[in-house]
This record gives C-alpha cells, structure tokens and sequence, in this order.
C-alpha cells in the first residue's frame, strides 16, 4: 500500500542520514524517490556526501565512501525491522583503519538487541570482538576450528 | 533470542563434525582464503530453508554434500543443527531451546527437524516467519547486497524497501 | 615504452597541481579512502580518450572537473597531462619523449595536445592503437573487471577471448 | 574468423593453467568452450581446481580463490598481448597474505616487460615496491600527495 511504502521509506531515509553522518563523523546523505507522485513505482536514487566535499551523487564516490554508505542504507533498513543475531561477511575489507573503527563502534551500540557474527581478514576486528574462531586447513580440503575466547583468556590471565 | 549453537557435519569443506558455540557479544571468524568461514555462512542460510542452491554458491543441492578432497573420500550426506535460546518465546514454540536441524543425502532425499522431532521444510520456515530472519531480513550482510545497493537501477533499489515495508 | 608522469589539475580531486613521476619498476599508491588514489586511474582512461563518463564514475564529463569542497571553490577546467618515453620507438612519432594532453572546461569544451601541438582526440587514440593501451586492453586492472570474469554468464565471457585475438 | 578465435582461446588456456598453478602452488585450472562444434558463438566456462580439493566448477571456490583464479585468467589474456604498463586498483584486498605473496612475486617477474602501478591498502604490497606515493587529504575534498623513494631512501642510508 502507499502508505505503508511511504511510511517505510521516510523511516529509512531518516535512519540513513544519522548513521551516515555517524559512520562519517559529518557529511550528509539522504535517498530520493525519483517520482515523487507515482510513490508506487518510482526508482529511489541515493544521495551520499562525505565531510568537507561537494559531491551529489554517491557515483562520483571512492571505494571505500560507497562500501560504507552502503553499510549505513543497510542498518538504516535493519533499524526499521531489527533481526536477532546478524552474521557479516567481510564486509569490511575495503574500509580503512579509521572508518573501520567507526564502523566497530556502531556495531558494538547495537550488541543490545542483536548478536553479531563477522567473518574477517582484519586484525582490528578481531582485536575488538568477545570471541573468535580460527578456522584452518591443514588437511587440504577439511576445514578444522580452533576456538579462542579473548574475554575468558584475559580474565583468567589477571586472575591467575 | 539469540544463537546458541551451530554443528556442521559433511557440509561443504567440513568433513569432520565441527561445532560453534556463540555468546551474546560479538564474535569473529577468521582463516586463510578457502578455509571454510563463507562455508559457515551457507550451512546458516541452509538449515534456515534456503532452496536455491546457486545462493549458496552452488549448481545442484547435493553440491552441499562433501565431495572428497586428496585425502578423503566423499560423505553421503550433509547434517546441519542450529541451537537457539529461545526463553524470550520469540519463536511460537513453548521450549526455551530449540534445535532445527536439515539432512540431505546423495540420493536427493531430506529430512529435517524441530527439537528431534520430523517436520516438513515448511515447518521450519514457518516457525522463523515473524522474526526477521530467512531469505528476505538482514540477518546476513555480505559484500553482494552491498554492491547490489550502489549498482542497482533506481528501481531495483526499491525492492528493499518494499521488502521491509 | 615507459610511462614517466603524469601531471593532473583540476581533475577530480586535484584542486591544486599534481605530478607523479614513475620509474621502471613497480610503484604502490597508497592513502585513506576516498582521498584521489582512483581518481588518478581516471585521469590516465581519460586523457588516454575515455569518452563515457559513467566508466568514469561520472554522470556527464563535466563531472571530471574539481567542483569544490567546504574550502575551495569550483575550477574552470581539469587538464591531464601524460609523459611517455618512446625511445624504443612503441609509439609511431619520431620523439623520444611524448607528452600527450586533455582539456576540458565548464563549457564543454575541450582541447587536446600531444607534444604541445594542438590536435583532435582522434590523433590521441590511433597513436596508442597497436601498443595494446586503451580501452580494450589489460592495462587498467580493477576489481570490477575480475568481478565480470567470474559474474558474467558463458556467453559475455567470450568477449575476454574476442578482444584479444 | 573461427582459426584466429581458437588459436587465442588455446593459447590463454594454457597461460591459465600454468599461472593457476603457480599462484596456488598446485591445483589445475582451464577455460572450456561450452559447444566445442559452435565455436564462434559458443560461451566459455571456467574449471578451478584448487591444490587438494576435488572440485571442479568455480562457483563452490571462496572469495578469495575466485579473485586469484580471475587475476590469474586476466593476466593469461595479458600474456597474449602485453602491455607496456598497467595500472592495478586494489586487486589484492581479498587475498590473505600467503596468497598476496605469491601474487607479488609474479608481478615481480613480469616487470622486465610491463612497469606496474598498484593503488593498494596493504602493508605487505607497500613493503615490495621500489617506489610509494601516500595520497591525503587534509583539506577536505583537496588530494595532496607526499613521495616516498624506497630504493633512494635505502642507498642513502646506506651511503650516509
Ligand atoms: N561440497 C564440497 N565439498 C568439499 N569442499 C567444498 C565443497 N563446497 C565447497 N568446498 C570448498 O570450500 C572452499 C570455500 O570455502 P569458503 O568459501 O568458506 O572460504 P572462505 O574461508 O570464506 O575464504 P575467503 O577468505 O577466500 O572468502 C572452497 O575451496 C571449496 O573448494
Ligand atoms: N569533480 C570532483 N570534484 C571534487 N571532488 C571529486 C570530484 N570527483 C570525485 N571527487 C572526490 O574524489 C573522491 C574519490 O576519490 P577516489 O575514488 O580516488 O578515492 P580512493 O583513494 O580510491 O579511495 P578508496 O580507498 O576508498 O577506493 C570522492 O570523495 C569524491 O568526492
Ligand atoms: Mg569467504
Ligand atoms: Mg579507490
């Protein structure tokens, strides 16, 4: 229904602006529905400008902008409808070390009302999850996992 | 309700029962390229009812089954369990901890389970229905729905939103 | 042929004159993101005669020119310049040393040099086209290009193989 | 014409096969025509078989072999008709550092024809180039650059 589309939309819209201005620390961005009176059908166009440039279109944006404004349309959708856990896959490979810490941050708020799961190549990741799992394969072909709970070794290490 | 658990035997790259175990935090999977870690991501997708096996990277379902490696013969079927703590009641179900699990041998015939008990695909997939998770939820975030979002057309785009709405 | 710099102004992000020298070994380019490493990618497709600006991430050319930020205020024009050597002779043009440029203002207009003698961006593309540099060459490599290798179906694949024979 | 097609579909082949191995340090890769009696419209499929694993189609491959396997179906291409530069943008952020490594090395050998430029975020493809430029912005929106001569700056030392 229209309604519900409109009403869905402008939560997202809204939801996209404040993470991406905190996922950037400034900057502005918003989505656009291309028609504004055929709500139905109309495309949407996203509209992304990092701190301190002046650009429109998210087109014109780097690697890493676009991963990371991506990231904030993603949340601002998952806010609308939140799951309990949520399991990343590497998406967080094309993010240098600063946004990436950004990034960490916000998804450390929302470890109130889900459970989150990220496979990674990056060593900062790691260092600021509760837990985390290596898996090998030393046998070409078999994957095998090691289990490494970084809370429980360090309290152990400043207990004993 | 959160994630408990989740057991892989004879799913893709793992040959040997392997198990998870999660806590309410954040917690990371890493490893070499082609150890296994996207693996874990498909066998979730699966056991959850995914029927596309090309979403999961693959041409046929029985692509799901290991099928040997240098050293090990392939395995006739893939067996995939997914613990959840469920004393929030979020699933319609009156146990405070649910186990579904999916079986899938070479011939093409599979069986699944609620807590041990048989059930049909559907029974899975209705249980998970209200919750927002499945095909059509954010419960997993990879760099394809990423890239769909910067690539797509103006009107792709708004599945996303119609999807949410 | 080597190429031995690249000079851009007012292209993209280069609001103020840059030059990058190269030698012959391998060079790394490194920094934040977003802060002009691809950006300088595009100067070499464009002053090599890139005509389409979605290729360059753009909307319209225009789009190449440095359009202001919260400290400066929109340039006039984008000029790139790329210094060749040619002292094997790769290039069929009786200089050691090629420079060949592009200009483009707000207007629309454009101009093009090479070796500081006005030409047509038509001169530009069939001094380069029996060196395998352009557009349908390997000497640009981006992850999108690995992603179509893998993505496309069997058919657009083909395109790979006719393109070099 | 149908000879000319086939000639350099069995020439990148063969390249393929020999840079795939040498990049995975074993396994076997080729490319196939999907209708070998159709040549001059026939699709073409990519076989990948990583060391130690009984695969055969790419598509069940990681992320990290798919990006390994096209670099190494580009550069069989490459092979066919050399450049005389390339400029690469970020090719290796998926690759672990094992993988990276070998890649490096054969970049390295292709330089005697071919003079590289890699836009990269990692350290350890930095740390194997004989030049680096670091790109910033300090004034939002303005790129700047700062350059690094490694082999001057080592000689240097070395003389001083
Ligand atoms: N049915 C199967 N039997 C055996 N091995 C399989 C099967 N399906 C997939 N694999 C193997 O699993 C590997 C892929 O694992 P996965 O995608 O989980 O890697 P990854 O850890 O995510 O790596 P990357 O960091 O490169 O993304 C492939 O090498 C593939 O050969
Ligand atoms: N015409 C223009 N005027 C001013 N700035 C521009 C213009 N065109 C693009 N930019 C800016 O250039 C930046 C993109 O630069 P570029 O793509 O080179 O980044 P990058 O260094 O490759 O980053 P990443 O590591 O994320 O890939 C964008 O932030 C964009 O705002
Ligand atoms: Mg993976
Ligand atoms: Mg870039």
């Amino acid at each position: 229904t229209k309604e519900r589309f409109l009403d869905t939309f402008n939560r997202v819209d809204k939801n996209f602006g404040e993470i991406f201005t905190k996922l950037f620390e400034g900057g502005s961005a918003k989505i656009e529905l291309l028609e504004p009176d055929n709500v139905l059908e109309s495309g949407i166009r996203i509209n992304a400008r990092p701190p301190g440039k002046n650009i429109k279109s998210i087109k014109l944006t780097s690697g890493g902008e676009k991963t990371l404004s991506a990231i904030a349309l993603m949340f601002a959708i998952y806010e609308v409808r939140p799951t309990p856990f949520c399991i990343l896959d590497e998406v967080d490979s094309p993010l240098d070390d600063n946004n990436l810490h950004r990034f960490l941050r916000m998804l450390k708020d929302y470890t109130d009302k889900t459970q989150f799961i990220i496979i990674t190549h990056n060593k900062l990741t790691m260092e600021m999850c509760d837990t985390f799992y290596g898996v090998t394969m030393e046998e070409f072909g078999v994957s095998k996992i090691i289990s490494v709970k970084l809370r429980e070794a360090q309290e152990s290490a400043r207990a004993g | 309700m959160y994630l408990k658990r989740i057991k892989v035997f004879g799913f893709k790259s793992f040959a040997d029962e392997t198990a998870f175990d999660f806590n309410q935090g954040i917690t990371s999977i890493v490893g070499p390229n082609g150890c296994g870690k996207s693996n874990i991501l498909d066998a979730f997708n699966w056991v959850l009812g995914e029927q596309s096996p090309s979403r999961l990277r693959g041409e046929a379902m029985t692509d799901m089954i290991f099928n040997g490696s240098d050293t090990r013969k392939a395995l006739g079927y893939a067996n995939v369990e997914l613990t959840l703590d469920n004393s929030k009641d979020t699933l319609p179900i009156s146990y405070d901890s649910v186990s579904i699990t999916r079986k899938l041998y070479r011939s093409g015939e599979s069986e699944y389970f609620i807590n041990k008990t048989p059930c049909r695909l559907k029974d899975i997939k209705e249980l998970f229905l209200d919750t927002g998770i499945g095909t059509k939820s954010y419960s997993v975030m990879e760099q394809n729905q990423l890239d769909f979002i910067i690539k797509s057309s103006p009107e792709e785009r708004r599945s996303l939103i119609e999807e949410a709405a």
